[in-house]
């Protein structure tokens, strides 16, 4: 369902993110062409969770974010 | 399933340590639990596992909580439960478990250990995250009966891929 996320919620997913994602701080210029990292980011989580491929924060993909889980990234991030 | 850039250790005979203990479960069942995670993995492949009380072992095995000196902190309860390192010198192949959760043998209050450490160890065996849903190795927790557990066809995939099959079998 779409859904607008709470400030608790934007800060768990910019965590969930960085943590298991590869989230990086974006710097610079904001390209005005194809989607934000975030929302990139968020479409890779959701299409490795089989879920449906937004690319945002929509109730599953949160509800997703919050369950208990391995602290090990799921995409391998090189050394 | 998928691996760690196929990284994997160069012996079958691998050795384990617990460094500590969890003040949610009994020394023994502590014991029981990572023993029987580590032979989750030994019944499907050649691997084959020796407790060691003193040194360093490939597997390391440690409840820890917060920052504990790794670079991955903990986060307090809920959320991430544990984390594994891919097989390697050093910390590759150990294990942490957050002591801010509430561990368990065999009831279904807190997290039980027993399926908390047979995830992490298939990362300390080269093992990454699976998304097969019914995967021991998907990231997320849920709970299944410990006493019936069958290691699911993804995971014995994946170890099998990395180690072969149990010879012995």
């Amino acid at each position: 369902l779409p859904i607008t996320p709470s400030k608790e919620d934007e800060v768990l997913a910019e965590t969930y993110l960085k943590r298991f994602y590869n989230l990086t701080e974006e710097t610079g210029p904001t390209s005005r062409q194809g989607p934000s990292q975030r929302s990139r980011k968020v479409q890779e989580m959701q299409k490795f969770f089989g879920l449906k491929l937004t690319g945002t924060l929509d109730s599953e993909t949160l509800a997703m974010m919050k369950k208990p889980r391995c602290g090990v990234p799921d995409v391998q991030i090189g050394h | 399933f998928s691996t760690f850039n196929n990284r994997k250790w160069k012996t079958n005979q691998l050795t384990y340590r617990i460094e500590n203990y969890t003040p949610d479960m009994s020394v023994a069942e502590v014991d029981q639990s990572i023993t029987r995670a580590l032979q989750v993995w030994a019944k499907v492949s050649p691997l084959r596992f020796t407790r060691i009380y003193r040194g360093t072992a490939d597997i390391m095995i440690s409840f820890t909580r917060g920052d504990h000196g790794d670079f991955n902190p903990f986060d307090g309860p809920g959320s991430t439960l544990a984390h594994a390192f891919a097989p390697g010198p050093y910390i590759g192949g150990d294990a942490h478990f957050d002591d801010d959760e509430n561990f368990s043998f065999s009831s279904t209050r807190g997290y039980n250990l027993f399926l908390v450490a047979a995830h992490e160890f298939g990362h300390s065996l080269g093992l990454s995250h699976s998304n097969d849903p019914g995967a021991l190795m998907f990231p997320t927790y849920s709970y299944r009966d410990p006493r019936t557990f069958s290691l699911p066809r993804d995971d014995v995939n994946g170890i099998q891929y990395i180690y072969g099959p149990n010879p012995d079998v």
